[in-house]
């Protein structure tokens, strides 16, 4: 782990007494290394480290019995704070239904979190949820959601693949007005953040049910490519807060630091395996000690 | 302008940098750099081109480290597609059986055993209609060992050139799944004994460092031939599949370029090294 490195590192600084430059610049070395291979990106790491190696030069650290304990604290803390506090979960509207718009790339984990999200509603705060099923481009998409929203008792508003997605979100909010629903949950087609015809799309769908959520999933394993992503969505559509998918695995996940860091957007939930009953509120501190390592 | 107007420390730094951000890794990163800067030092390199040619070389090399094609010539050739969750296994089944048969003229035969995932065989049987060929599909929940079975033995008996099994997305943590994995393939083997001749692991291009963990996980379950890596019409890189090709020997083999039906290429190494470092 990072924080053993780290203790390693600055072992023998007791020894001979006073940290030295040397000693701060291979502790920093460690760091972002340990970040890198964690896919936090370059950039980010550059100025985490940074911001770290202007606390380690005080006098704090440098006179430290155990500087590397020190550097471990200083690490810890910047970490937790970049990560942001508790997540506060959905926010809802005061004229229901709540509306929640999913965005991200492809293959991230949105239709699947449709279905999670709309479960996690009904059991934390008993919310009647309809799903509305804007993907009208990939092979089976409506099929898909449609079977996941009766996994879990939601209705699922849906206009087969003949429609403009922007019309069928109008009318599944109408259906939602007129059924007396708490949420409704839009679910959209996998885009690049580079295709202007459907990051277009994407915002005329936000503009016709003004949602109180505008969701990007991403998924945990993303690497580098991360920061591009979620700045473009968050140019071209303004999203609200994140759902990190697929942290069931053993990816470390930077990509969350590195999305929190570079758009202040909260993540707000958890998918933590294909079970539709695998997702919870995210929690920064485990994911801090996970980037760790 | 090449990445070397002048050969200093800020040169190799921000082709570090280049490379990192690109998803090659630290590790895969270093060992470029330092032969590039070998090369360099042994002077037989001169100028800013030069060295963007060498080092550009140098990375193709690397992403081929073995054969890059798919041998069709076993009758039928069984093809495998397995990978981490919506990685683009099922969609690049539909572009392959597409190009086979469109473009070269093979019969193919579709086998969906995934059946685990809510609507995963209606996605593969619509692919199927789209590439003109055929498909086998069990009831839902069914044993994806039986699907596989059924959709090698009847791609067989209808003298079938190519069949591709589809396989349901897993992580190569879930210990059972992997497990299933293998089975899948014992049972492909039990019907005809050199198959499946190829497996495919696709890999999503925007997958950072845990790319080469799924790579070395899968490979330990079942043979990996090749990976198809996919989505590189985004603005990710790809460069995990150099650090794959580096530490595994696996090969790129074809490449996912968008959504449609055409939308997959052969792997070019050549092409590859020069994006990574545009
Ligand atoms: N292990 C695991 N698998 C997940 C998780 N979330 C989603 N998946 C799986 O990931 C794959 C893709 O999920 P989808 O919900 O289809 O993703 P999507 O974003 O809707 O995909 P597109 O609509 O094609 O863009 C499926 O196999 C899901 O079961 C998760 O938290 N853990
Ligand atoms: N832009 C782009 N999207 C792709 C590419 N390949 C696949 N996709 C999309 O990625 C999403 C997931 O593709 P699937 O084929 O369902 O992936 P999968 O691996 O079969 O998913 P699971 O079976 O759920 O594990 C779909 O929206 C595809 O259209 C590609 O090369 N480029
Ligand atoms: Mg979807
Ligand atoms: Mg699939």
């Amino acid at each position: 782990s990072l924080s053993e490195k780290l203790q390693a590192t600055l072992a023998d600084v007791r020894a001979h007494g006073t940290l030295t430059e040397d000693d701060i610049a291979k502790a920093m070395r460690e760091i972002r290394l340990a970040l890198l291979e964690a896919d936090v990106n370059f950039k980010v790491v550059k100025s985490f480290t940074a911001t770290v190696k202007e606390r380690c030069l005080g006098a704090d650290v440098v006179g430290a019995l155990n500087p590397g304990q020190q550097v471990v604290k200083i690490v810890n803390e910047e970490l937790a704070a970049l990560m942001g506090g508790a997540s506060m979960g959905l926010t809802f509207s005061p004229r229901p239904p709540t509306v929640v718009l999913m965005a991200g790339l492809q293959g991230s984990g949105k239709t699947t979190a449709t279905a999670k999200l709309a479960r996690w509603l009904k059991a934390e705060h008993g919310s009647s949820v309809a799903l509305a099923a804007c993907d009208v481009y990939r092979p089976a998409a409506v099929d898909q959601l449609r079977t996941v929203g009766a996994q879990v008792g939601a209705d699922v508003y849906e206009q087969g693949t003949d429609r403009d997605p922007v019309d069928i979100a109008r009318w599944a909010l109408d259906q939602a007005k007129m059924a007396g629903k708490d949420v409704l949950i839009v679910d959209t087609s996998g885009r690049l953040h580079v295709d202007e015809k459907l990051m277009a799309e994407l915002v005329d769908i936000r503009r016709a049910v003004k949602p109180t959520n505008v969701l990007l999933v991403v998924d945990a394993m993303t690497g580098q490519d991360a920061v591009n992503v979620a700045e473009q969505f968050s140019q071209a559509v303004d999203f609200d807060g994140v759902i990190m998918s697929k942290l069931d695995g053993d990816a470390r996940g930077g990509a969350a630091l590195s999305v929190k860091a570079v758009t202040g957007k909260p993540i707000l939930f958890a998918s933590v395996g294909e079970k539709l009953d695998q997702f919870e509120r995210f929690h920064p501190d485990r994911m801090a000690q996970r980037i760790l390592g | 302008a090449t990445l070397f107007e002048t050969l200093d420390e800020e040169t190799w730094e921000r082709l570090e940098e280049a490379l990192i951000m690109a998803d090659v890794g630290a590790r895969t990163t270093a060992k470029v750099v330092a032969q590039l800067e070998m090369d360099a030092e042994s002077g037989d390199l001169e100028g800013g081109e030069a060295l963007t040619r060498r080092l550009t070389e140098l990375l193709a090399d690397l992403a081929r480290p073995g054969e890059g094609h798919i041998d069709l010539r076993p009758e039928p050739t069984v093809i495998m597609v397995a990978g981490v969750n919506g990685t683009g296994k099922t969609t690049t089944i539909g572009k392959l059986a597409w190009h086979l048969h469109r473009e070269l003229g093979r019969t193919v035969v579709l086998g969906a055993a995934d059946t685990y995932r809510a609507a995963a065989v209606e996605q593969l049987t619509e692919w199927a209609a789209r590439a003109g060929c055929e498909i086998v599909t069990g009831p839902p929940g069914s044993d994806p060992g039986s699907v596989a079975f059924e959709a090698v033995r009847q791609g067989r008996e209808r003298g079938a050139d190519v069949i591709i099994v589809d396989t349901a997305g897993r992580l190569h943590t879930q210990d059972d799944l992997m497990a299933e994995l293998a089975k899948v393939r014992r049972v492909i083997a039990k019907q005809l004994p050199d198959a499946p001749h190829e497996t495919l692991l696709t890999v999503d291009a925007t997958t950072g460092q845990n790319g080469l963990r799924q790579a070395q996980l899968f490979s330990e379950t079942v043979p990996v031939d090749g990976i198809v890596l996919t989505k590189l019409d985004g603005t990710a890189k790809g460069g995990i599949a150099l650090a794959i090709a580096g530490e595994l020997g696996i090969p790129v083999k074809l490449i996912g370029i968008g959504e449609a039906l055409e939308d997959l290429r052969p792997f070019d190494a050549d092409d590859f090294a020069s994006a990574l470092l545009a």
